[in-house]
């Protein structure tokens, strides 16, 4: 939340930018954006007509750029070299981020042998320092490195834009939850209903007691 | 609403809260 | 004694012209203030007290500087002067600050710095030495060894408006944050500090040396799970040696928790809380972040 709160004015600044950008303007709008050391949300910007206009032309390998970081990963943009402009090191270390944020979707627990190949680091101290300063101080994810077991667990992410085909995922999730929190409440309801007819019995039972002990002392 | 959804799709993924061994033993 | 008091009072102006600050202090204590002849006031003996502490911190002589503002102490209750009883609480802040008492110089530094009075004694304190105050209580506190108390003194100054104009400010962000301040950042900081503040210790290192280790293994506690005593001091800029020799005082001295297995090289740092706790914890913020994404979609119209 507080990730979306801090780019929220900037992808507003950005996309009154697009807006009058076209051809060029928009390709080097698109450089900006990618360089930005606060923005990691792109869909605002994918969505513009100007900004689509570009496929095509000269600038489309902006457009395809563009595209990478709202949902690719350095992985992807290394098997597509050829297709893509040269990156900036900003570019590179906001592509190797928005890559954590991806791991970071698929499992809680990330082994640093799985993200040192998919961040391209050589060795552990380059990527704890990847993790630490441009990961976990950004804001994008928060967790703890445990060494001994060659891993970074994972507490929260922040979202990136999402893929074609994300949003049935997110909805299913949803449904489960609200599925789950439902027969819980139930569950919870039926042992309070258990809870208190025991409850009753039991009181019922002491009552019976008492009575026949106050019956025993009468007749005594 | 991009913005939403990236919350959301944040939000989905942050179950089950902890994962480790030490949880599950503690946990069960 | 009266014209003795007002020779040595006249030769150590004279002193304090020439800027031999000690000369003028030892003939001002020369001073009897406990006369059995001579009835002074308590405002007179705490005014000399006063000064000469102050004029033995010019010299950087913290022992004999705490000695007179020890005596000054017992007397600064019944002392209506204001300009003095504000001379006294500066004199003092030094001192602490200059005995490497930081935390405690800087928590009297930042009640200076709130000083609602903008003229005491018929002179006026103008907004340039609230801000000095204020900085240097953010300065001691940064140097202070690391731990709970700090904390607390971190988090007052971090809420406290003002600190966000100071040129310190990045610097007690981080420090606030539990961030790894970096070479270039303390390097920064080590241009703004007095010689006492840079001084070597026992071991080699300076105060700040130990001041910035010491937070940034706290730092390292709420990043790592466990780190090998080598990756720490590479982290640190030292040796795995006096990495491991450092965080064992810090955790014997209650200022981290964790454990050391030095079969392995290893120091576990421990959370403050169960795990049970922690899930605990992790539940109620997702169900904050819930309630955000909700008003989000409230505010939205949705």
């Amino acid at each position: 939340m507080e990730v979306e709160i801090k780019q929220a004015e900037l992808v507003e600044q950005f996309v009154v930018l697009a807006r009058s950008a076209r051809g060029r303007a928009a390709a080097e709008l698109i450089t900006h954006a990618t360089s930005h050391p606060s923005l990691f949300a792109f869909s605002e910007l994918l969505s513009l007509p100007h900004i689509l206009e570009l496929q095509g032309t000269e600038h489309a390998g902006s457009l395809e750029l563009l595209r990478l970081f709202a949902h690719g990963t350095w992985t992807e943009y290394k098997n597509n070299i050829h297709e893509l402009p040269p990156l900036q090191p900003q570019q590179e270390l906001k592509l190797k981020q928005l890559t954590v944020m991806t791991l970071a979707e698929t499992a809680k627990v990330l082994q640093y042998d799985l993200l040192m190949q998919q961040l391209d680091v050589s060795n552990v101290r380059e990527l704890e320092d990847l993790l630490i300063n441009d990961c976990m101080y950004a804001g994008i994810v928060r967790g703890k490195l445990d060494q001994r077991r060659r891993c970074f667990e994972v507490q929260f992410a922040a979202g990136r834009d999402l893929r074609p085909g994300q949003l049935e995922n997110m909805i299913s999730t949803l449904a489960t939850w609200l599925g789950n929190t439902e027969n819980l409440l139930l569950t919870i309801q039926e042992k309070i209903k258990w809870a208190d007819s025991m409850s009753d019995i039991d009181r019922k039972h002491k009552k019976e007691v008492e009575d026949k002990a106050e019956e025993l002392r009468k007749s005594i | 609403e991009h913005s939403l959804l990236r919350q959301i799709s944040s939000l989905v993924r942050r179950l089950p809260a902890i994962d480790s061994t030490k949880f599950q033993d503690d946990f069960l | 004694e009266e014209q003795v008091s007002i020779i040595r009072e006249g030769l150590a102006e004279l002193y304090e012209n020439e800027e031999q600050w000690s000369k003028a202090a030892q003939m001002l204590s020369g001073i009897d203030l406990e006369s059995g002849i001579r009835m002074l006031d308590d405002t007179y003996k705490l005014e000399k007290c006063v000064k000469i502490s102050l004029l033995y911190l010019e010299d950087d002589d913290a022992i004999n500087a705490e000695t007179y503002i020890k005596k000054a102490s017992f007397l600064v209750n019944n002392c209506k002067d204001e300009a003095l009883n504000l001379q006294y609480k500066v004199c003092y802040a030094r001192i602490l600050d200059l005995k490497r008492k930081f935390l405690e110089a800087a928590l009297r530094y930042y009640e200076l710095s709130q000083l609602e009075k903008r003229e005491v004694g018929g002179r006026r304190i103008d907004e340039d030495e609230l801000q000095q105050a204020l900085t240097a209580a953010v300065t001691c506190t940064i140097l202070a060894a690391a731990g709970p108390q700090r904390s607390r003194v971190l988090a007052t100054l971090y809420k406290d408006e003002r600190c966000s104009k100071l040129k310190i400010y990045p610097i007690l962000q981080k420090v606030y944050l539990e961030r790894i301040l970096r070479k270039p950042e303390v390097d920064a900081f080590s241009e703004e500090l007095k010689p006492h503040q840079k001084a070597l210790l026992p071991d080699n290192s300076t105060v700040l040396d130990r001041a910035m280790i010491e937070h940034n293994l706290l730092s390292a506690s709420k990043l790592y799970t466990n780190i090998s005593f080598e990756e720490l001091g590479a982290l640190l800029g030292i040796g795995p040696q006096k990495a491991e020799k450092i965080a064992a005082r810090m955790i014997s001295e209650d200022r981290m928790r964790g454990s050391i297995d030095q079969v392995e090289g290893v120091i576990h740092f421990e959370n403050d809380i169960e795990e049970l706790q922690q899930w605990d914890q992790q539940i109620v913020s997702i169900c904050q972040a819930l309630n955000d994404v909700l008003d989000s979609m409230v505010k939205k119209g949705m």
